[in-house]
């Protein structure tokens, strides 16, 4: 996260290659379910033998014996609906809830969040030398109105699509954090509205930055967990 | 520091039966490597199996290339089989070899041993030499291998032309693909079993690796090395490299991409050269900021030109070498990923085509048209019964392989038909059906919406939303960590 600052955000996830290196982030909806974004997996029906997730630590790489640490193998790899880049995973088994690790809400079907909200975006991922970045970061992001966004993007801007509005300060995103969450605060709760994707820049002063919208696929998020 | 295991291959959850059957072998306690040492001391024994739970292992008489025995799935058993009846490659001059060639190199057919016509001759079976059948054999250490007398009165004997381990089975490109049965470095230390943690302790457990064939001893390249290599039952030398051929034949064109990547992008050869975060890619050929082993000149089927992102190891996606001394490597994940290639049976989706009457929205008539669904897709009546990755549809009023929470039982009205796709959860994201994949209890089918339709909702009030369970947090710690 460029811009950001050291934070708790207890759902986010780091996923860690066989090597036990964080590639991408992600967001504990349930306590045996991640969303994270397609792009950072090799295929929907990818082996993911040796790949884990890490939870409950503040810390990129935390020294063994942390105890707050978790480390929890990927059992399998579901793709969501094509356009929507989203993709679960299905842990081995249950993280433990506790005062590092939690659940974050997924919204309403097609929830729309309104424009001026403030949201969070959280990883462990490139600081661009303006954080430490061996820990997790957290960024505040004001949600930017759908056609407003789509005007600066001349058009582009998917219904998939969450923007939120480019800052005077460069703050956003960056390689590390994909898969991670964009959650924001609704009836006191923090909620999954949008997932990082992939972007060419990082943290660009000029331009909205974009987020899968999660309300779209809510949906198929509960039928993947019910099936 | 060699285990007793060294001279067995592994057959993880299987076991290996007589046919017909036979009354069961006796079992004795004792972890597979104790098992491996009876084995191994035992004339008769050529293979164990190994109960992981119970701790029992059974030595049994015969292989997996023996008459009248079958393989079975049985998920308590590892099969351990003797090497040296199962390689169809010598080590040495092949006076251990016991594998089943019976040919000669010129296509003879061999004399069994215990046979003296049409050739008489010395060398006549024993409990202890070997001489089984008509199989090649190396009885007298033959420099030129095993060989055997030939069923041709003009040919007395002939070698069978057996290749060593090491040319046996050759590589492509770094060898990472190389599943042959070399077992030594090319300084002649035997390998450690990857599924061993001892002489040397090393992150390549096999069922990590599932990909990566990191059987019993063999050398491999799971790391993107220059070549194949094992760690060593030496425990003063951790790892070596192994000699193994370059075929000549030039390896299979990848699935090259330039302008987005599929899979894991070792097919990527398009000109991104800088991470997300604006730093430019170090040259492949440079040793400064970062050093590495990448060198160009010794990956030649993997483009490592100028500073683009390659993935020549087998790591998630295309990466690079930063410039910048304190970022060592960064994933290039911001070039896309190519579109999955997934099409409906038959025809390619089409949402531009002409649409029957009945497929309009709200019209009564059941909606036929199979290239296409309006809506949700609630009402398509297609023949489509595969879903976008291909895979058949589980029959709506079958219990197996997923016992479906809806059928055409609970949904009557739903025209669960056969296999076909449908959409009797009026799922927002269109048809779809049950998996005859295990693995995949449901998916969408490989049908596209007619027309693009508007899914965003008006905003709800705030105070229309509960959320149970979730999204809390201990805000102290938010300032305790910073």
């Amino acid at each position: 996260v460029v811009g950001g600052q050291p934070g708790n955000s207890p759902w986010t996830v780091s996923i860690r290659n066989r090597a036990g290196a964080h590639f991408c982030g992600g967001s504990l909806v349930r306590e045996q379910w991640v969303v994270s974004t397609r792009q950072c997996f090799a295929s929907c029906d990818a082996d993911l033998a040796g790949y884990e997730v890490q939870l409950g630590t503040l810390f990129k790489d935390p020294r063994p014996g942390d105890p707050d640490q978790q480390s929890i193998p990927i059992l399998r790899i579901v793709c969501g609906p094509s356009e929507s880049q989203l993709v679960m995973l299905k842990l081995a088994r249950p993280a433990t809830l506790n005062a590092r690790v939690a659940l974050i809400c997924l919204p309403p079907e097609r929830y729309v969040v309104p424009a001026g909200t403030v949201c969070e975006i959280a990883g462990w991922g490139e600081t661009r030398g303006t954080a430490d970045g061996s820990v997790l970061n957290v960024a505040r992001l004001p949600v930017m109105a759908h056609e407003e966004c789509n005007a600066a993007l001349r058009g582009r801007l998917r219904e998939g699509e969450l923007c939120t509005a480019p800052l005077h300060a460069g703050v956003g995103a960056c390689e590390g954090d994909y898969g991670g969450p964009l959650a924001c605060l609704t009836a006191d709760c923090w909620v999954l509205e949008g997932v990082i994707t992939p972007s060419r820049v990082c943290a660009r002063t000029d331009q909205p930055a974009l987020f899968i919208r999660v309300s779209l696929y809510v949906d198929w998020v509960h039928k993947v967990m019910r099936m | 520091h060699r285990s007793p295991l060294n001279d067995f291959q592994r057959l993880r959850a299987t076991e290996l039966l007589p046919v017909p059957a036979e009354p069961p072998v006796p079992a004795e306690r004792g972890p597979a490597e104790l098992c491996a040492r009876r084995c191994a001391a035992s004339l008769p024994c050529r293979a164990f199996h190994h109960d992981r739970q119970s701790q029992l292992c059974q030595l049994l008489p015969w292989t997996q290339h023996s008459p009248h025995v079958r393989l079975q799935r049985n998920i308590h058993y590892d099969l351990y089989q003797k090497k040296e009846f199962l390689r169809d490659c010598i080590v040495g001059d092949g006076t251990s070899y016991r594998g089943t060639r019976d040919t000669t190199e010129r296509g003879l057919r061999c004399q069994p041993w215990r046979a003296t016509t049409p050739h008489d001759h010395r060398f006549l079976p024993s409990p202890r030499n070997g001489l089984e059948e008509n199989f090649c054999r190396n009885p007298d250490r033959d420099k030129r291998g095993p060989w055997c007398y030939t069923v041709d009165p003009n040919t007395r004997h002939q070698s069978c032309g057996i290749k060593q381990c090491e040319d046996a089975v050759c590589m492509t490109c770094n060898g990472e693909d190389y599943r042959g049965s070399v077992d030594h470095t090319e300084s002649g230390i035997e390998c450690q079993r990857w599924d061993l943690q001892h002489p040397h302790t090393h992150p390549y457990h096999p069922h990590k690796y599932p990909d990566k064939g990191l059987d019993d001893n063999y050398c491999r390249n799971p790391d993107g090395s220059e070549r194949p290599w094992c760690y060593t039952t030496d425990p003063g030398q951790e790892r070596g490299y192994c000699r193994i051929r370059l075929c000549k034949k030039r390896p299979r064109a990848l699935n090259v991409t330039t302008g987005c990547f599929r899979g894991k992008g070792e097919g990527y050869r398009g000109r991104v050269n800088v991470t997300v975060s604006g730093i430019p890619c170090q040259r492949w050929d440079a040793q400064a900021p970062h050093q590495h082993l990448f060198v160009p000149e010794k990956y030649p089927c993997k483009d490592l030109r100028e500073n683009y992102c390659r993935n020549p190891d087998g790591s998630e996606a295309p990466w690079c070498f930063t410039a910048r001394p304190t970022v060592r490597v960064a994933f290039c994940f911001h070039i896309r990923r190519c579109p999955d290639e997934l099409g409906a049976e038959g025809e390619p989706p089409a949402p531009t085509r002409g649409v029957p009457a009945g497929c309009q929205p709200g019209a009564s008539a059941p909606c036929l048209a199979s290239d296409c669904y309006h809506g949700h897709g609630e009402r398509y009546r297609g023949h489509v019964s595969k879903t976008r990755k291909g895979i058949t549809c589980q029959p709506w009023a079958a219990q197996a392989p997923h016992v479906p929470q809806i059928s055409p039982a609970t949904h009557p009205e739903a025209h669960l038909e056969e296999n076909y796709c449908r959409n009797p959860d009026n799922d927002s994201h269109g048809p779809w059906c049950y998996t005859m994949d295990p693995r995949t209890p449901f998916d969408y089918c490989a049908i596209k919406p007619c027309l693009a339709r508007p899914q965003l909702a008006p905003t709800l009030p705030a105070d229309a939303v509960a959320f149970e369970r979730c999204g809390q947090r201990d805000e102290r710690l938010q300032l305790k960590g910073r």
